[in-house]
């Protein structure tokens, strides 16, 4: 149904010769609603709007003959330009890296710290169990670890001490990526941001990165906004991008954290993980 | 300076806003505007009336041959394996006699998980042999709880995206099992529905209703700040009764679902 709308826009705003300001308006409710039906965040698209108003009501547009193609490829190049422009890679070392992956509960954490396992295999990765509390967290990172056959530290009964061991047992076996894999939280947790604020402090991770569930919906500003303030977010990986949600969610915790979206999943094997492309998720988005 | 002209409504745009955030979707909530707009009394009143008639589906519990069946679904990482304890240690205090069985025969240390649950409420668990595939555990575990003349068999499954047509075949193929072993359909089919999920809910509901008829909804992680108002839709679109809340992640965080206190909390 999103598809048939944004057609329904296109031939709507092809159709249209110079805009008129009925004409604008016309188009900007139905680009909020199509925007707010791929789960973009209520405010991110009251924002996203005013400033495409602005460019609607461009000298460039206003003169054209065919305004409603520019009108077109205005928004899509307003959603790639907010989602930052091309793909950001994470910038390793040939020292010493650390990772901290954190989020929402079943947001794909422990299943993506294997993905980046994997992904970086040739930096030596150690994987890291600092989920203490979901049963069976640890055994479920140890069998993936496995699987990409990687080394791997079991949880301790508390996290700092766990990290403390794996960060020692790295610098002797010459690991150049360490993974942290914390457990789910909620962001409005204080006791457990609390944690995770301090873990950050101790151990000094060169990215903090927040894992967000492609499905999610307007939630995704609240997320991003108090994982950000709380903790400092250096870069996100959205999941579940292999369903047919349409991921709005990136564009929210974009708008919101400023923070590059480096990854998306895209499956539950430990190579489906993909480099996030801003053009590619805004075709996604405009349906 | 307020944005005017793009809204459903200019006058009742604070309204827009809650529906919206809540997640309702721009269908219903511009419907729900602009009847809105045609009700003279306290409009605020007036939504929350409309929003707890659409939930107030009655949810009334079967039974068709012991041990009752309880088939849990849904998305990955929505909360099945966690609600299945609850739901376990719910029925457990309401003196049933319950048995779990994990099906999810793919996730890394799925059984492991639910294991410790089956431990935390002393409660027996069916676990796959190797090699077993979740259609044969599924059948070893209704046997078993009708050997020991078991109440209540719950049954987990492997998270499962609506758009893997191979694994929605898998279901199928568990519920036939239940089938003929039970000789009746499962006398429930719960789709787990995380309350962060924004308009693909929908879709989850429509392709676990069309192709295998689940019964209720439990929501879960209602205990952040995602409302969960997907439901709304669901509710108007699907007429499926939302059995349970789950509010927390120990294994009393279940309660069973009240349409206007979830409404109430909509609004506050
Ligand atoms: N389809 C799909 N499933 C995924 C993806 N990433 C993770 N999953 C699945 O989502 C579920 C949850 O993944 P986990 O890695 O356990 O999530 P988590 O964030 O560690 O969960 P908690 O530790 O409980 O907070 C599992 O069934 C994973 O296989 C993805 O990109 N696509
Ligand atoms: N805060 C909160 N967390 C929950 C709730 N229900 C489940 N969780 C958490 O969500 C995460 C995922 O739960 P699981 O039970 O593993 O989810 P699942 O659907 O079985 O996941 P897969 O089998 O991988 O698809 C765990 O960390 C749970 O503790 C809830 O009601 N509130
Ligand atoms: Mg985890
Ligand atoms: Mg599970």
């Amino acid at each position: 149904i999103i598809a048939d709308r944004f057609i329904k826009l296109q031939r709507k705003i092809l159709g249209y010769g110079r805009l008129s300001q009925k004409e604008i308006s016309d188009t900007l409710r139905e680009i909020r609603i199509l925007l707010l039906d791929a789960d973009v965040n209520y405010k991110v698209v009251g924002e996203f709007l005013r400033s495409l108003e602005e460019k609607l009501k461009s000298e460039k547009i206003a003169s054209s003959l065919k305004p409603g193609e520019l009108v077109i490829v205005e928004l899509y190049k307003e959603i790639v330009k907010l989602l930052g422009e091309k793909p950001t890679k994470l910038n390793l070392t040939n020292q010493f890296n650390i990772l901290c992956l954190f989020g929402l509960q079943g947001t794909g954490k422990t299943t993506t710290a294997a993905k980046l396992a994997y992904y970086y295999k040739e930096k030596k990765p150690l994987l890291v169990a600092c989920d203490p509390k979901r049963p069976a967290a640890s055994l479920q990172l140890q069998k993936l670890a496995e699987r990409v056959k990687v080394d791997f530290i079991p949880v301790k009964e508390d996290i700092f001490t766990t990290a403390k061991v794996a960060l020692e047992f790295a610098k002797k076996n010459n690991n150049q990526l360490v993974l942290f894999d914390t457990a789910g939280r909620l962001h409005i947790d204080e006791e457990l941001m609390k944690e995770l604020k301090e873990f950050k402090e101790k151990i000094k991770p060169n990215y903090n990165l927040l894992v967000v569930d492609g499905m999610v919906g307007q939630d995704a500003v609240n997320q991003a906004k108090e994982f950000n303030e709380k903790i400092g977010i250096d870069g996100v990986i959205i999941t579940k991008m292999d369903g047919d949600a349409k991921g709005g969610a990136c564009l929210s915790i974009r708008a919101v954290s400023k923070a590059p979206i480096i990854f998306i999943g895209i499956g539950e094997k430990i190579d489906d993980l993909q480099e996030f492309h801003p053009d590619r998720i805004a075709s996604r988005i405009l349906g | 300076e307020k944005f005017r002209g793009i809204f459903f409504s200019d006058n009742l745009e604070e309204l827009e806003e809650i529906l919206l955030s809540a997640d309702i979707g721009t269908q219903l909530t511009q419907k729900l505007i602009e009847e809105c707009k045609k009700f003279s009394g306290d409009k605020k009143e007036f939504l929350k009336e409309k929003l707890i008639n659409i939930l107030s589906i009655p949810y009334k519990e079967r039974f068709f041959s012991s041990p009752k069946v309880i088939l849990v679904v849904g998305v990955n990482g929505s909360g099945k394996t966690t609600t299945v304890g609850k739901l376990a240690y719910y029925y457990k205090i309401n003196h049933n006699d319950v048995i779990i069985a994990s099906a999810d025969t793919y996730r890394d240390a799925a059984t492991e998980q639910l294991k410790i649950w089956a431990e935390k409420i002393n409660t027996e668990i069916v676990l796959s042999q190797k090699g077993q595939d979740s259609a044969a555990v599924v059948f070893d575990a209704i046997q078993s709880a009708q050997k020991r003349k078991k109440d209540i068999l719950l049954i987990d499954t492997a998270g499962r995206l609506h758009t893997r047509k191979e694994l929605i075949e898998e279901l199928k193929k568990i519920i036939r099992v239940i089938n003929k072993i039970k000789k009746s359909k499962p006398e429930e089919i719960f789709l787990i529905i995380d309350a962060t999920v924004g308009q693909n809910g929908i879709e989850q509901a429509k392709v676990f209703k069309d192709e295998i008829d689940i019964t209720g909804i439990i929501i879960t992680k209602l205990d952040g700040t995602a409302k969960g108002g997907i439901l709304i839709p669901i509710a108007y679109e699907f007429k499926l009764p939302i059995c349970y809340i789950g509010c927390g992640e120990n294994i009393d965080d279940l309660i069973p679902f009240s349409p206007e206190d979830f409404v109430k909390a909509i609004f506050e």
